[in-house]
């Protein structure tokens, strides 16, 4: 099935909070979502990878509305013991670029063409994460405006070819 | 706006190869793709998450049909070098959940909701992955079938509401 581009979303509007080394065991990740739900806040991206190395750890970091997350920071913090994590980290410059369209599983040079046009521009990717309809990368916010130039020029998408679409 | 949840689908079909410990400089994971891409093989789930210690370096994970794992590591094994990376590894023994709706983002409870269901059940989350339409987490593949039972269970979805959706 060939790709359809549809477009390029992006996002500044969010902070990003990573938990550093929380135990790699059953329970942890419910533990901070209901915290962090029980306060009232939304999430958008969840992005957690596997624990690699020797100690069973892992980061996991998640996307909040920049006005709530100062909330979601303390509310961690105050949890620190009982999650056992190492180090909580907060940074509100976070861009969020998402190229949507459809069948670019089975298309895979739409993804390495998306990050070569990053990488062209020497623009760092920070994280990813993606579904059957959207890849999203997050750079950082200075580089937002011109990851998003060099991702349309990369897929013939016009300046203005924005799609409004939920993925 | 009130979530609606479409339904739990799964699959263990996939293999998943993490690459551990590559440097989070622009380039790297375009050169990954590329090279994966290059083979012929489709990619399903990305995931990759911040440099969070001191070695400004990262993990990557990627899913791919098993019958093409092989090949993968194979090519990547060969650009180790070129790559940087500590250490790749293999995990054929992937299950894959996701919890298909909407209005997820602005209903955090949602996520809270699929992370204690499994964390009830012992189940470890590997892996998370989300976007607005679809929260997805990766098991062992022999954790799955208890998995997707519980999840239903905790939403009140029948057994065979299956979502066939993409996203
Ligand atoms: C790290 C966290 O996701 C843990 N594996 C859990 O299942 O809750
Ligand atoms: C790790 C990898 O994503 C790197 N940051 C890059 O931009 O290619």
């Amino acid at each position: 099935e060939d790709p359809i581009i549809a477009g390029v979303a992006h996002d500044r509007s969010e902070g990003k909070i990573t938990i550093v080394g929380i135990p790699d065991s059953p329970g942890r990740a419910a533990a901070v979502f209901k915290a962090i739900a029980g306060v009232g806040i939304n999430v958008d991206m969840i992005v957690q990878n596997v624990s690699a190395g020797t100690e069973k750890k892992t980061d996991i970091s998640f996307t909040v509305p920049k006005e709530d997350a100062g909330r979601g920071v303390e509310v961690l913090k105050a949890m620190q013991d009982e999650l056992g994590f190492e180090q909580l980290q907060y940074d509100d410059q976070v861009g969020k670029l998402s190229l949507v369209g459809s069948g670019m599983r089975s298309n895979p040079g739409v993804s390495a063409t998306l990050f070569q046009s990053l990488a062209d521009a020497g623009i760092n990717i920070e994280m990813i994460s993606t579904s059957e309809i959207r890849v999203s990368v997050v750079t950082s916010d200075d580089e937002l405006d011109e990851a998003v130039r060099v991702v349309h020029s990369a897929f013939g998408l016009d300046a203005d070819g924005e799609a409004v679409v939920y993925g």
